[in-house]
């Protein structure tokens, strides 16, 4: 394991973290979007099938079991907790999510390395993965105020995809990691889409401003 | 074989 993957999972982490700070110390899951942490279930869900199959290590486990443990967890607190779920910013929570699945399956279904039950569901849930945050980043256009909390959690997903992209950099050249089109094309995209975000919220940090992003 | 250079990563 190199620094970036590390740094790539701690701020994945963290930004889970900042997210369950949020819902439960503020109580509320104003600004973020549900249909986006649906979306990571079924990544986390769809990608570590192989939790079953095969073993890497005590971290990689226990990783991925965090992950889905804390991604159902939010789902569950922004649906069904009583105070939290009536915090949700539902009428802006409007990006047709389905979409991005259906298109992620046809896509996983057509570009693939193998064509295997895991691996089909492994390469769906990079590409899913990858436009996720769409419905966040609609919803915080959107959102008269964003929090900075929400503003930090978006940052710190952005920045872990960041990191990971430097991970795939340093494997390539020190430690002879093949070409992996699908898990790198897929993460450009990903990070790509996080670029005008990064651009306002570094600007409203520097201004010492309310990060607010431009309709 | 050369195949968890990708699916070890989260």
């Amino acid at each position: 394991m190199n620094l970036f993957r590390l740094l790539g999972d701690m701020t994945h982490l963290l930004s889970i973290v900042v997210l369950l700070l949020k819902i439960r110390t503020v109580k509320s899951c104003a600004g973020i979007s549900l249909k986006t942490q649906e979306l990571y279930v079924i990544v986390f869900l769809t990608r570590y099938l192989d939790l079953f199959t095969k073993y890497y290590s005590v971290y990689n486990t226990a990783m991925k079991l965090v992950f889905l443990g804390t991604s159902i967890g939010i789902v569950w607190y922004m649906r069904y907790h009583k105070v939290v779920k009536q915090t949700y910013s539902k009428d802006e929570d409007t990006f047709k999510h389905y979409f991005l699945i259906l298109l992620s399956i046809i896509l996983a279904l057509l570009i693939h390395r193998a064509f295997d039950v895991i691996e089909v569901l492994w390469t769906f849930s990079l590409y899913l993965e990858a436009v996720a945050i769409l419905p966040q980043l609609v919803l915080l256009q959107k959102s008269r105020n964003i929090d900075t909390l929400t503003g930090d959690y978006v940052f710190l997903l952005g920045a872990y995809r960041a990191l990971y992209i430097l991970n795939w950099v340093y494997r390539f050249l020190m430690e002879n990691h093949k070409f992996r089109w699908i898990p790198w094309i897929s993460g450009l995209v990903q990070t790509a889409l996080y670029a005008d975000f990064f651009y306002y919220y570094i600007k409203s940090w520097k201004n010492r401003e309310k990060l607010k992003l431009p309709a | 074989k050369e195949q968890p250079q990708s699916h070890d990563e989260l």
